[in-house]
């Protein structure tokens, strides 16, 4: 039996927005450790996983391992039937056909259930752990968001060089080409607006603008992102939970 | 011109 319950729905909603429109059909692994999914989208480019602890929850019971396999579309429609504060309550037998949702609005005395149906989904699980990175840059998402959504403009690529002192992201296409130059600094009044530079090796890795638009939907979860890139592996972008996190491993363009 | 990497060329299946 699965019990778990949201303080309040929005932080679901969220995390289930953040990636909706890039894969469609999820299997969430309910454990006594939380809730955790991965998928890879149709062009099997970019990979979700996503992991919510249990303290994302008020309450939290998984007495035996459950699968849930989703529609994400069908699951979002259900969750917008929700507000934002209400408490939310995922409810799932041991071997279920259905996911309960409750949305309750505690201090109105209103409650709404909604079923949905779950479905069996075969997926590969990719073995994701462990990887090594040539660097880490750990830097405010909603700036990480605009530098992606501005050079979108130029080029379906986008090139991200870094070095010790820099990380540059330039886009190179028809009508013109941009660049924007981040460096490290600490900015101690307000910490998350800090940038943050962890290098082993100079990198250069071109990535697909399409992807990396996906990917910055997450930017509402988390004012950081993390970013590990290396040229052996696919990059990993990061959006931490209060207790998880939801990352996007993205494989790079390479040069023919 | 730039190539579209997949994640199958870097991950082991489980």
């Amino acid at each position: 039996m699965l019990e778990a319950k949201f303080e309040e729905a929005s932080l679901f909603k969220k995390v289930i927005d953040s990636f909706k429109d890039c894969v469609q059909l999820v299997n969430f692994n309910c454990s006594e450790h939380g809730i955790a999914a991965q998928a890879v989208d149709d062009s099997r480019v970019l990979l979700v996983s996503l992991s919510i602890g249990t303290e994302s929850f008020q309450d939290f019971r998984c007495d035996r391992n459950v699968t849930l396999g989703a529609d994400l579309s069908s699951l979002s429609k259900i969750l917008r039937c929700g507000n934002n504060n209400d408490n939310l309550t995922l409810i799932a037998d041991d071997t279920p056909d259905s996911l309960l949702l409750l949305f309750e609005d505690t201090k109105k005395d209103r409650i709404s259930e909604y079923s949905l149906k779950l479905m069996d989904i075969d997926a590969d699980f990719l073995d994701i752990e462990g990887m090594q990175y040539d660097t880490t840059i750990t830097m405010p998402s909603a700036e990480f968001a605009k530098v992606v959504r501005d050079l979108n403009q130029l080029s379906d690529s986008l090139n991200i060089l870094v070095t010790k002192d820099t990380v540059k992201f330039v886009a190179e296409g028809d009508i013109g080409s941009g660049s924007v130059i981040v460096k490290p600094h600490t900015d101690m009044d307000k910490p998350d607006d800090s940038v943050k530079v962890e290098l082993d090796k100079p990198v250069d890795l071109t990535f697909g603008s399409k992807y990396l638009l996906d990917i910055i939907k997450g930017a509402g979860l988390s004012n950081q992102i993390t970013i590990k890139l290396s040229s052996e592996t696919p990059a990993l972008f990061e959006f931490g939970l209060q207790s998880g996190y939801l990352q996007f491993f993205l494989a790079p363009k390479f040069n023919e | 011109a730039m190539r579209q990497k997949t994640l199958m060329s870097f991950f082991k299946k489980d």
